[in-house]
């Protein structure tokens, strides 16, 4: 089964 | 002191229909380039991005860079005390920096309403999105888009969109079988707002939540039209115009095989 990311892992914090 | 107006009052319930599934509290970061939020929802998984930009309202006054953090819950009370063919008005003071102030005038002037809200003190994490040169663009009429994630959600809780020049196609699979929707490029349409176009670099395929692709299509109402930004291994980007003010914009990251 295919996991969801985390958007963070993609978009870091500012 | 802030001050803006909108005369299309109404847009304010679509916005707020279109965030309600995903957010419950947001910071309105308003400055004179216009009103804007960004927000997480609580699982980190999609992002919301909302611009109205000033020379989109009817009126606007922001005199210093101001963060209003709301409850959405409570401004979708507030907002329905308006008809839909009010002017919005809303207002925040210098001098009284914890709350906010909608004005609703009916389009008479013989009735006029103002509401003050409480603001919330909130920690807002803001998220640094990188320009990025999206492998695939698909424009599509927003109702197709919100049919096809309807449909698929019938079959699984993915949906694996594969998109190639011909056309953009959308697979769910689950107990009860599989399910395929294939949309093809539009050859010629008489209304722009009907038309699928497709602006391709390179074929992708992602898989993502139908979950949260349905708490986007909230905001079918926004927009004729949405576009999806998708490339491989990034966040997807649902994205809705308003007309002359700006877009709600929707990051879904990808799922990936475990």
């Amino acid at each position: 089964t295919p996991v969801q990311n985390d958007l963070q892992e993609f978009f870091a914090l500012v | 002191m802030f001050e803006a107006r909108l005369v299309q009052g109404s847009l304010l319930k679509k916005i707020l229909e279109a965030t309600k599934d995903l957010l419950t509290e947001a910071t309105f970061d308003c400055s004179s380039t216009g009103m804007s939020l960004q927000a997480m929802d609580s699982s980190h998984v999609s992002l919301v991005s909302l611009m109205l930009r000033s020379d989109g309202f009817d009126a606007y006054r922001c005199d210093r860079n101001l963060s209003m953090g709301i409850n959405l819950t409570s401004m979708t009370k507030i907002i329905k005390c308006s008809s839909n063919d009010d002017v919005v008005t809303i207002k925040a003071d210098d001098n009284n920096p914890d709350t906010v102030t909608f004005m609703f005038e009916s389009p008479n002037q013989e009735k006029v309403s103002d509401f003050e809200m409480k603001l919330m003190d909130l920690d807002t994490e803001h998220l640094g999105i990188p320009e990025t040169d999206y492998s695939v663009v698909v424009k599509m009429p927003a109702q197709e888009f919100q049919r096809v994630c309807r449909d698929m959600s019938q079959i699984g809780e993915s949906v694996t969109i594969c998109c190639t020049k011909d056309g953009i196609r959308f697979s769910a699979s689950g107990d009860l079988g599989t399910g395929n929707i294939k949309i093809a490029q539009s050859a010629n349409v008489d209304k722009e707002e009907e038309a699928v176009v497709i602006e391709m670099q390179e074929a992708v395929t992602l898989t993502f939540a139908l979950r949260y692709l349905n708490f986007f299509t909230r905001a079918t109402s926004l927009s004729g039209q949405v576009s999806l930004s998708m490339s491989p291994e990034v966040p997807l980007v649902v994205e809705y115009k308003i007309a002359d003010m700006g877009y709600m914009r929707y990051y879904l990251a990808p799922k990936i095989e475990d």
